[in-house]
C-alpha cells in the first residue's frame, strides 16, 4: 500500500499546476524515498523531473520496492481544484489497485474525496547526469517569470548570456531587439538576490514558449537556478518552499542550433 | 530557423 500525507497540499497544486501544459501523461514512480516523475513534452525538446523526498511529507508509506502509478494531467488538475490553499492531502493506492485516492482536509469540518482512475503509460527513463554547470544563475523567481513574458511579446526564442559580473537576456524579433541586463547582486536583501556564478562564460538560445512555461511552476519557491552548458540543455530548477532537501522540480530544454 | 535536437539526444538511456 501507498499513502503519503502532505499538510501544506497547496505544494502539490502549485507541481501540477507548473507541468500540467507540458506533458498530457506522466507516472508518478513511488519508492520507500518519496515520489519520482519524469516526463518529456510532446516535441520532446524538454523533459520534467520531480523528486519529492519523504521529507516533504508528514507521513509516508510505501510498503512495495517501487509502484508506479499513471496520472492524467488534465485530472489530476481538475481534482486539485477541489484543494483550499489551506487543506492537507492524503494520497492513498492499494498495491494492486486501479485507483489513486486523494483526500482534502481542513481540520475536520471539510473532507473531500476523490478516487482517480490511474493509467498504463509507456514512459522510457533518461538517465539525467549530475551535471556541474560551466554557469549557475540563481534569481527570484518572480524575475524570471517576468522576464519570459515580456520576451515573448517579442520574439520566440531568447539569448541568455551569462557572464562573470551578470546575465544578459536578448531577443531578436521582427520589430527590432532589446535585452535585460541582471546583475550579480549577492549583497541584497534575499528576495532581489540574483546570484551569478560563472566559470566559463556561456551564450545559448532557447524557445520562448518553453521557457514561459516553466515559469508556471513560479509559485513553488521564491527563487529559481538556471544552469548552462555550451551545447547541452538548460537546467531550471525550483526547489520545493526553497529547501533542496525536501525536493526538487527541475525542467530541461534543449538549446537551439545556431545555423 | 535555427533547429532544435530531441531531448533524448543529450541524456542516454541507463
Amino acid at each position: 500500500m501507498f499513502e503519503a500525507v502532505l499538510s501544506n497540499g497547496s505544494t502539490l497544486k502549485k507541481i501540477f499546476e507548473g507541468i500540467k501544459d507540458l506533458c498530457t501523461d506522466v507516472n508518478f514512480d513511488v519508492s520507500s524515498e518519496g515520489i519520482k516523475l519524469q516526463a518529456m513534452d510532446s516535441s520532446h525538446v524538454s523533459l520534467v523531473s520531480l523528486e519529492l523526498h519523504t521529507d516533504v511529507f508528514e507521513q509516508f508509506r510505501c510498503d512495495r520496492d517501487s509502484m508506479t502509478l499513471g496520472l492524467n494531467m488534465k485530472s489530476v488538475t481538475q481534482i486539485f481544484k477541489i484543494c483550499g490553499n489551506d487543506d492537507s492531502v492524503t494520497m492513498r493506492a492499494e498495491d494492486e489497485g486501479e485507483t489513486l485516492e486523494f483526500t482534502f482536509e481542513k481540520g475536520e469540518d471539510r473532507v473531500s474525496t476523490f478516487e482517480l482512475k490511474l493509467m498504463d503509460i509507456d514512459s522510457e527513463h533518461l538517465g539525467i547526469p549530475d551535471t556541474e554547470y560551466q554557469c549557475n544563475v540563481k534569481l527570484p523567481c518572480s524575475e524570471y517569470q517576468r522576464i519570459c513574458r515580456d520576451m515573448a511579446g517579442f520574439g520566440d526564442n531568447m539569448t541568455i548570456d551569462c557572464q562573470k559580473g551578470g546575465v544578459t537576456f536578448s531577443v531578436d524579433g521582427e520589430v527590432g531587439k532589446g535585452k535585460i541586463f541582471l546583475k550579480h547582486q549577492p549583497n541584497v536583501e534575499e528576495k532581489h538576490k540574483v546570484i551569478v556564478t560563472v566559470k566559463e562564460g556561456v551564450e545559448l538560445d532557447f524557445a520562448l514558449r518553453y521557457l514561459n512555461n516553466f515559469a508556471k511552476a513560479a509559485p513553488l519557491s521564491d527563487h529559481v537556478q538556471l544552469g548552462l552548458n555550451s551545447d547541452t540543455p538548460l537546467s531550471v530548477r525550483f526547489d520545493i518552499e526553497d529547501k533542496a532537501t525536501l525536493g526538487s522540480l527541475k525542467f530541461f530544454l534543449a538549446p537551439k542550433i545556431k545555423e | 530557423k535555427p533547429g532544435q535536437k530531441k531531448i533524448e539526444s543529450y541524456f542516454a538511456l541507463p
